[in-house]
């Protein structure tokens, strides 16, 4: 609140800055303007995501800057999780293959 | 069960942290891992198994689009072994229908695999006894993960929607954050008391450059990021003659 009315204007320099640093620790380059403009805009998210984890973490985490920062969550899913299609995760029964012998 | 175990304090048992790289695998590496860690505590045998020949030799096809635990224990029994990771080395991507296990001896076997009751005091007591089990958790916090012991909820982290496998390897209880506990008690007069926070050990597959040297830590108790919906763990057994077990986890 008390810095209302002051210059706004090095707020997104500091998250361009933040952002280029990320690209230098994970080597990430875009192939052209608009691509790297999507992935800065889901840097920033991903950075308040990982500020709001924070805040509700009842354990001793620490969320932040991560090598997955410039993904989507649907796209970190795909990359990172084991599913086979897109959308679709593990939800077999549980007694399959459980010690009930003779089934299945 | 005992207050902790950390079975990467023993010499031998737990492999180097793996990296997937742009390959859909943590359930190949994951189960390498446990036959891996399995073949260590019962044989003192170090091995590195083969997570190539886990993919390549796939009956689900290509391996690097996903799979399950299972799908590499199954995999293991019908090759008849695993080969060395030296011989038939990762190379991140999936030839399917080109299976190459065959050419090269086995250095690792099993005898079958089980899914374990989703108790987390059954868990314990079995990876505290018998070595390192597989887990399949919501992958989702981990994006953002940087260190210490998460303490989901069924809200951020959903327990039912488990999309990643990796191996659990220890347990054990850390300190609470002070400061975080009287941030989000602002109406209290006193202090809360410090209290310790019981927290798995897990290692993933994304090297050893991430999270806490490859490994994480989550809540234990709480069914953290659905932990106990898949505990599965391959079975290696040694002949009748030599059953006396040599190693216990290092607490």
């Amino acid at each position: 609140g008390s810095r209302r009315g002051q210059d706004p204007g090095p707020q997104p320099l500091k998250l361009k800055e933040v952002f280029t640093l990320f690209q230098i620790r994970y080597n990430r380059s875009y192939s052209n303007p608009a691509e790297y403009a999507r992935r800065l805009d889901i840097f920033a998210r991903n950075l308040a995501e990982a500020q709001r984890l924070q805040e509700e973490d009842l354990g001793t985490a620490e969320f932040g800057v991560t090598p997955f920062s410039d993904l989507t969550e649907e796209e970190f899913g795909q990359l990172y999780g084991l599913q086979r299609a897109a959308g679709r995760a593990l939800n077999v029964d549980r007694k399959v293959g459980s010690d009930e012998r003779g089934q299945t | 069960v005992p207050p902790t175990c950390d079975w990467r304090k023993a010499a031998g048992i737990i492999s180097p942290v793996k990296d997937q790289k742009n390959c859909n695998c943590c359930w190949a590496i994951t189960a390498a891992g446990n036959i891996e860690s399995l073949w260590g505590i019962t044989f003192q045998k170090s091995v590195e198994v083969s997570v190539q020949q886990l993919l390549d030799c796939n009956r689900c096809g290509d391996g690097c689009k996903g799979g399950y635990i299972w799908d590499a224990f199954i995999t293991v029994l019908n090759d008849s072994g695993l080969a060395s990771e030296k011989d038939y080395p990762f190379r991140a991507t999936s030839r399917t229908h080109n299976c190459q296990a065959k050419k090269y001896k086995k250095v690792a076997w099993i005898q079958d695999f089980i899914m374990l009751p989703d108790c987390e005091q059954g868990i314990a007591r079995y990876l505290a006894t018998e070595g390192p089990i597989t887990v399949t958790i919501n992958v989702k916090l981990l994006q953002h993960y940087q260190k210490g012991v998460i303490k989901a909820t069924p809200t951020n982290c959903d327990p039912q929607h488990v999309d990643h496998s990796v191996l659990l390897v220890g347990f054990g209880k850390c300190k609470s954050v002070e400061g975080r506990q009287a941030a989000t008690s602002q109406s209290r007069p006193h202090p809360r008391p410090r209290h310790s926070i019981p927290y798995w050990i897990l290692k993933n597959s994304w090297g050893a450059s991430w999270g806490e040297e490859g490994y994480f830590r989550l809540h234990r108790g709480s069914n953290a990021c659905g932990i106990t919906k898949f505990p599965v763990t391959a079975r290696v057994v040694k002949p009748a003659k030599k059953q006396q077990k040599l190693v216990s986890c290092p607490p």
